[in-house]
């Protein structure tokens, strides 16, 4: 399973 | 970065100028929910408040305190400069509706079980579906300004820009935000209706009525 993202979108 | 993500900030950006635009120049604030503009507050509250610990761009932290700072603005012009203007007994979504299930959901579905995380999560909820009282309220009046209504397809393709990006970032970064897209994809569901009367009536120099 890839990465979640690190909250960097608005 | 990429364009669709940018693109979709700048048009959330514009969004927000365009409404600020309309409430000043016309000196009113009639056919904007304020209970929509109130979650918003919430929103970008409950999200961007990362700004605190969590640093990504000058960028990210501009667009975030301009989000803030211009939401509480348009409460404070609805709630005092233009109270008169604004009419509660048409806006009538009841908001626990909302707020209640957002609340549950992001306890459930969070990438962390800490306060943050869960505010994240609360955050990214409630942004898909604060836009219904507005849309509720725009059903029982049946028609919109014009302006009203660009304001609505700006904050429309914001989110339908993301979509694309989320794609985009899939498969060059290998990067998927489950919670966010699943949100993301409701969220911009709730404009469909619009869109269409939108581009086939509004765009095309009409008026915005919905049918009775």
């Amino acid at each position: 399973v890839p990465p979640v993202q690190a909250h960097d979108e608005l | 970065m990429n364009l669709f993500r940018l693109l979709g900030d700048l048009s959330h950006l514009a969004s927000i100028l365009v409404l600020l635009h309309k409430i000043q120049t016309s000196r009113s604030c009639r056919g904007i929910s304020f209970k929509t503009q109130a979650l918003y507050v919430a929103v970008f509250v409950a999200r961007y408040l990362d700004l605190f610990w969590r640093y990504i761009s000058l960028y990210n932290s501009a667009m975030k305190v301009f989000f803030i700072g211009s939401s509480c603005y348009i409460l404070y012009l609805m709630k005092y400069r233009y109270r008169p203007t604004n009419d509660p007994s048409i806006d009538t979504f009841r908001i626990e509706y909302l707020l209640v299930p957002c609340a549950i959901l992001s306890l459930i579905f969070n990438y962390n079980f800490m306060p943050t995380e869960i505010l994240w999560s609360f955050s990214i909820f409630l942004e898909s579906v604060a836009i219904l009282p507005q849309l509720f309220m725009l059903q029982r009046t049946g028609e919109a300004e014009a302006i009203t209504t660009h304001y609505l397809a700006a904050l429309g393709i914001y989110r339908a820009l993301y979509i694309p990006n989320w794609i985009y970032r899939y498969f060059t970064e290998g990067v998927i935000d489950p919670i966010a897209v699943t949100a993301g994809i409701v969220q911009t569901g709730l404009y469909l209706d619009f869109f269409y009367v939108y581009f086939t009536k509004v765009l095309q120099g009409q008026k915005f009525e919905l049918p009775a």
